[in-house]
C-alpha cells in the first residue's frame, strides 16, 4: 500500500505546490517511485514539471468525472521514478459538476485504487480552498502535509483547516491523520518569521517537521524552467531543505 | 453611484487582501468614504482591521443567504471613513448553499443596492478561486483590480482570469471592466521580479498601474497589529506605494 499524502491549506500562496513538487523530486532522487496528482485547476504542479497545461488533452478531470482509469492519465516527467497525473482548465468546472454525483467525495479515492500498487508515494497537490476537490484529496489520503508560510495571516486559517481534517477523519476517512506541518519561506532576517515559527511549534509541538524551508529565489525561479529544485539548483538551500524533509518523512514512515 | 471594485485573482497569496485593505485605508485618508466587503471565508480583511473573526456574529454570509439588509452588517473600524462588512467561518458553506438559490450570482449585487449611496468606494476582497463567491463580486462590481505577485507561477493563471472576467461581462454584468493590474511584492534585487513585471507590461500595456508595491516586511507585520499600513508604518515604502496607487485610481476616475 503506497503512502498517499495530500498537500492542503486553504490559505493561498503558502507553498503547497512548491512542497509537493520538490519533496516528490527529492523522494524520487532517493529511489522511491512517486506519483504526483495535480488537483488544482491552476495546474501549477503540471507546469512546474515542464508540461504545458494547454497541451494536456486528458487530466485528473477525466479520472474524477468520466471514470477514465488512472493509469491512462499518468504522464512521465523528465525525472526517473517521478510520474504525474496533470491538471488542465477543465478541472475548474469539476466542483460544480461533482455536486450531483453519488459518492462525490470518494471519486479520487476510487480512481487511485487501480494504480496504487505501482508507487511508493502518491502526492496530491490541492487548490487553496476547502471545497470538493480538497475534500476528494482528504478522502483519498492517509496523511496530510500542511505547508505553513512564515507570515501572520497564514496562522489565522490553521484551526479551520485542522477542524476540517478532523471532520473528514470522523465521517469520510478514518485513517486520515496529519503527517506534519512544514514551515515555508522562512526569512532568517525578520523577527516576524521567527515569531510565527515559535507560535506554530507552541501549538503543534512534535507535529511540526524539523526541516524548515528558507525563502530562496532559486525555488521561485525553478518553475519557470519547468524543473524541480533538485534539477535546477541541486546544491541550493532549497534543494537541501526538501531533501531533509524527505529524510524526515522516510524516518517517520519507518517508525510507524 | 459609488465605484464598486473587486480584488480578484484565483492564484493564492498574491496580495488581494493586502491591496484591498491598504488601498482602502489610503482612499479614506484622502477623505473618501470607503466600505470594504470581506468575501473570503478566511476573513483576512476582517482580522487585518483588528476585528476577530470569532467575535463576528453576523457577516456577509447573512447578506447573501438570509437577506439581512447590508446596513445592519456594516461594522465601523478604528479609521474614520473606512467601514467593513466582515466575514466569518459561516461563509465557507455559502458556495454550496447558494447552488440551489435563484439569481445566485446576483445576491451580493442585490444586497449592495441598499447602501450604495453612503459610500464613494465599495471594495470587495475575494477568495483565491473563481467560484460562486468571486462570481458574486464580479457581478456586483464595475471594476476589477488584479493584484499580480512578481513570481513566475503568478503569470500562469492570468489568461484564465481575464477569460472569466470577459465571460461575466458578456453574460452577467455588462458594465464590468478591468480597472488595472497592480504588481505586488516586487523585489528590486531579483532578476525574476523584473522579468515578471516586464512580461505583464508587455501583455497588458497601459492597464498595468504605474504604482508597484515593493516586498516589505512592514506590510506583512501590519495585520498582526490589526492595522492598515497607513496607521502601522505611515512613512514606509508600503504606505507610499498604496497612496500612489490611490492617486492613480482617483486620476483614472476623474478621467472617465
Ligand atoms: N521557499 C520559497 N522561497 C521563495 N519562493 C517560494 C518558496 N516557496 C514557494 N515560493 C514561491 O511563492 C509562490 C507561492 O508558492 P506556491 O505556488 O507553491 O504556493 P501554493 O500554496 O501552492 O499556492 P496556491 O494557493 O495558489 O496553490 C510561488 O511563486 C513560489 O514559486
Ligand atoms: N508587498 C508585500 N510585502 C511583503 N509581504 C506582503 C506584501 N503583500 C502581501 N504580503 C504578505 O504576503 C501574504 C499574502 O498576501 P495576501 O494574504 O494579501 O494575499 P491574498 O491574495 O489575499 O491571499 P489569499 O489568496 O489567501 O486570499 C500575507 O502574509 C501578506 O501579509
Ligand atoms: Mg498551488
Ligand atoms: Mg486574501
Amino acid at each position: 500500500m503506497p503512502k498517499q499524502i495530500a498537500f492542503a491549506n486553504q490559505k493561498g500562496g503558502v507553498g503547497k505546490t512548491t512542497t509537493a513538487v520538490n519533496l516528490g523530486a527529492a523522494l524520487a532522487e532517493k529511489g522511491r517511485h512517486v506519483l504526483l496528482v495535480d488537483l488544482d485547476p491552476q495546474a501549477n504542479s503540471t507546469s512546474s514539471l515542464g508540461i504545458n497545461r494547454g497541451d494536456v488533452q486528458r487530466s485528473i478531470y477525466d479520472g474524477l468525472l468520466d471514470d477514465t482509469p488512472l493509469d491512462q492519465l499518468v504522464t512521465l516527467t523528465n525525472w526517473l521514478g517521478f510520474d504525474l497525473v496533470p491538471s488542465n482548465a477543465a478541472l475548474s468546472g469539476a466542483e460544480v459538476e461533482l455536486v450531483g454525483v453519488p459518492r462525490r467525495e470518494y471519486r479520487l479515492r476510487d480512481s487511485l485504487q487501480s494504480i496504487a500498487g505501482h508507487y511508493d508515494f502518491i502526492l496530491i497537490d490541492c487548490p487553496p480552498s476547502l471545497g470538493l476537490l480538497t475534500l476528494n484529496a482528504l478522502a483519498a489520503a492517509e496523511g496530510v502535509i500542511i505547508p505553513v508560510q512564515c507570515e501572520y495571516l497564514a496562522l489565522e486559517g490553521l484551526s479551520q483547516l485542522t477542524n476540517t481534517i478532523e471532520l473528514v477523519r470522523r465521517r469520510v476517512n478514518p485513517s486520515l491523520k496529519i503527517s506534519g506541518l512544514v514551515m515555508t519561506m522562512a526569512d532568517a532576517r525578520t523577527h516576524l518569521s521567527q515569531q510565527v515559527i515559535a507560535e506554530v511549534r507552541k501549538h503543534f509541538g512534535e507535529r511540526v517537521f524539523k526541516a524548515v524551508v528558507p525563502r530562496s529565489v532559486r525555488l521561485s525561479e525553478a518553475p519557470s524552467f519547468g524543473q524541480p529544485i533538485t534539477a535546477y539548483a541541486p546544491s541550493s538551500q532549497g534543494a537541501e531543505a526538501y531533501r531533509a524533509l524527505a529524510d524526515e518523512l522516510l524516518a517517520h514512515d519507518a517508525a510507524l
